[in-house]
């Protein structure tokens, strides 16, 4: 564990609680979309598989657990919760997230590191992760507002795979043999994404007008 | 950490 992955995690844990509280709070999810969140409980699913069988450490399965707990909770929250469920915007949010799937399925089966049933799920989730803020982004695109919790939401959620990036190189070069280039690329691809959201985001906040994400 | 090619990061 360095300092750079604690603080992955840490912000990582920050904005799923962020957006939880805001949902337990104001009883809206205003400006979330669904398909993102259902996106991310299948990235925890499909990555967590091993909670059972394998033990990192305390730390490891208790976030684990949180990660799995608060995705599964947004997703129930935001499809049965019976005030919640009335403020999702259903109509606006129709990004075809199960496209993402399948491509992700299908490049996890052609490039993995291990040929496994595990390996392959993990890898799909990597893929996954990366292209899971995409039905959000549209969403805000859409729906041209960005109230601040969900901003502060995308923020952590890019903030988070940032460190872990400075962790990868930390771990580059203090530990013998540590390469993962699918974890590299896939965990680069994703922060760009967000890159992306920020530099129109920031330029919104400067020029103190709505959020105009590119078409 | 954990032995090679073992999923320790979350």
């Amino acid at each position: 564990m360095n300092i750079f992955r604690l603080a992955g995690d840490m912000t990582h844990l920050a904005s799923v609680l962020v957006l939880l509280l805001k949902i337990h709070t104001i009883k809206s999810c205003a400006g979330v979309s669904l398909k993102t969140q259902e996106l991310y409980a299948i990235v925890f699913a499909t990555r967590y598989l091993d909670i059972l069988t394998s033990f990192v450490s305390i730390y490891n399965t208790l976030m684990k657990l949180i990660f799995l707990g608060s995705s599964f909770s947004i997703v129930w929250y935001m499809k049965y919760h019976k005030t919640v469920r009335r403020t999702y915007d259903r109509d606006q949010d129709t990004f075809r997230h199960w496209f993402l799937m399948l491509p992700c399925l299908l490049l996890a089966l052609l490039i993995h590191e291990k040929f496994t049933f595990f390996e392959v799920l993990w890898t799909f989730s990597l893929y996954l992760e990366a292209v899971a803020i995409l039905p959000q982004l549209v969403l805000l695109q859409r729906t041209r507002n960005i109230d601040n919790l969900t901003g502060q939401y995308i923020f952590l959620l890019g903030g988070y795979r940032g460190f872990y990036i400075l962790n990868w190189i930390y771990r580059y070069f203090t530990e013998p043999h540590y390469v993962h280039w699918i974890t590299w690329i896939a965990g680069l691809v994703q922060t760009l994404l967000y890159a992306d959201f920020f530099y129109y985001y920031f330029l919104s906040w400067k020029n103190n007008k709505k959020l105009q994400l590119p078409a | 950490d954990s032995p090679k090619g073992f999923h320790d990061e979350l």
